[in-house]
């Protein structure tokens, strides 16, 4: 997976998919 | 159940109708904004006591230079082949005429290409542009430039057809442009009813003479301010979602579509995501800005100021095309992000309204779109914006508060959404 700049791991599409679900 | 708590509280619960309500004593009260205009100062004094009142963190006035034009008295009146005074709006920016006014013939032209194949007919006359409504962006040059272009073939003035869709015989104004390199002349907007008569006469071949009186008058540029307001993150306080609209209007009108809908509703999104209790990742910022109407000229300062901080800049939103019935988010980014906004907008699947379109942004944004940041826009129904827009129909009158109330549920969802997020939209 891509690292952030501040050295964290980029959260794939299918995670952001399911924390934008979390809101609903 | 965010998404669904905000719905509710912005469309069926205690929130209803609040930011119409809030609105319409703002414009009652106050009435139309001009840059430069004491009406404006008190508006942003109004809103600062208003934003503090209502609890916001960090509310505050960022000074900048706005234009300060008046339009003074003004008149135009066709004295051959018979009296008829025409309705008029002096251009934002337009010079005055001498105190006699200027009496002159008319020709009349659709296009500018007309105007340069008849320039030769042009020299001192009053030059009236019958110029066909197609669209906003692309009919409005002719207000922008139509007084440059009149003065190039050696116009007098310049009266230019409004920019509007429909007219109940109904003048439009809005800024206009001079260029250092072609002669001042004075310009006005005049109804379509008045374009088009004056374009059927000359088309019979009858000699029309009109006097135009403008006292318009152009002052030093003028001290205000862009109004500040947040909801700090809770995670990553330094990283920013911008809301926002413009607290400026013309001088006609209430300036309630143009732009208090944009900027009430955006505050209304802070107020909502209060009164839930919820504090997101990052911070809120809520942007009124100052000056919008001559060109974003207080987003521009602002732009300059911050810009150092761009990278901490998660997704600036304008809402400023009217709030009514909502249609959808315009978007620009990155696909990476549009997929992400695609998302986000799923959530507002319970008032049907989920579509994302090509093209967010706005004047006042559109300095940090050009710099890569996401940029987000609201989208109604403006099959009747361009009816009231710059002209005195532009009052509360054409607000509806259930569409605000759904304005208002969409532009705090994606807002708080995206700023609550783990991660910043990637660019």
């Amino acid at each position: 997976r891509p690292q952030s700049k501040n050295g964290r791991y980029r959260q794939t599409f299918e995670e952001v998919k399911r924390e934008i679900a979390g809101y609903k | 159940d965010i998404a669904k708590a905000i719905i509710d509280l912005a469309v069926y619960g205690k929130a209803q109708n609040r930011s119409y309500e809030r609105l319409a004593l703002f414009v009652d009260t106050i009435g139309p904004r001009l840059s430069g205009s004491k009406n404006l100062d008190t508006a942003i004094k109004y809103m600062h006591n208003a934003l503090k009142e209502n609890g916001l963190e960090n509310v505050h006035l960022e000074p900048v230079k706005i234009p300060h034009w008046e339009r003074g008295e003004e008149s135009a009146m066709m004295v051959e082949p018979r009296c008829h005074n025409l309705a008029i709006l002096g251009l934002g920016n337009s010079i005055a005429t001498p105190p006699e006014g200027i009496t002159a013939e008319i020709l009349v032209v659709t296009s500018f290409d007309e105007l340069h194949a008849r320039a030769p007919e042009a020299k001192g006359k009053i030059v009236v542009y019958n110029e066909p409504y197609i669209s906003y962006g692309e009919t409005v040059q002719y207000r922008s430039q139509g007084a440059v272009e009149a003065a190039k073939a050696g116009a007098v003035a310049s009266l230019i057809r409004s920019i509007a869709s429909f007219s109940i015989n109904s003048p439009h104004t809005g800024w206009q442009y001079y260029r250092s390199d072609v002669p001042r002349i004075p310009t006005a907007c005049i109804s379509v009813e008045d374009a088009e008569m004056m374009a059927r006469m000359s088309s019979k071949g009858m000699k029309i003479v009109v006097n135009l009186k403008m006292e318009a008058k152009t002052y030093p540029d003028a001290s205000s301010f862009n109004t500040v307001g947040e909801i700090v993150g809770s995670k990553y306080p330094e990283q920013v979602v911008l809301v926002s609209g413009h607290l400026d209007s013309w001088d006609v009108g209430q300036g309630a579509m143009d732009d208090g809908g944009g900027a009430f509703i955006s505050w209304e999104a802070l107020s909502l995501i209060k009164n839930l209790g919820l504090r997101p990742k990052r911070t809120l910022r809520l942007v009124l800005w100052t000056g919008e109407e001559q060109g974003g000229v207080g987003a521009n300062q602002y732009y300059q100021l911050h810009k150092v901080n761009i990278s901490n800049f998660d997704i600036v939103m304008e809402s400023d095309e009217g709030t009514f019935m909502p249609t959808g988010l315009a978007f620009t980014g990155s696909d990476k992000a549009r997929s992400i906004m695609r998302e986000v907008m799923q959530l507002l699947q319970p008032i049907n309204v989920t579509a994302v379109y090509e093209n967010g942004g706005g004047t006042d944004v559109d300095y940090w779109v050009q710099d890569g940041v996401p940029g987000a826009s609201l989208l109604d129904d403006i099959t009747k914006y361009f009816w009231f827009h710059h002209s005195n129909g532009d009052t509360m009158t054409v607000q509806d508060p259930n569409q605000m109330n759904l304005c208002a549920a969409v532009w705090t969802v994606v807002s708080y959404v995206i700023a609550d997020m783990e991660e910043m939209l990637p660019r």
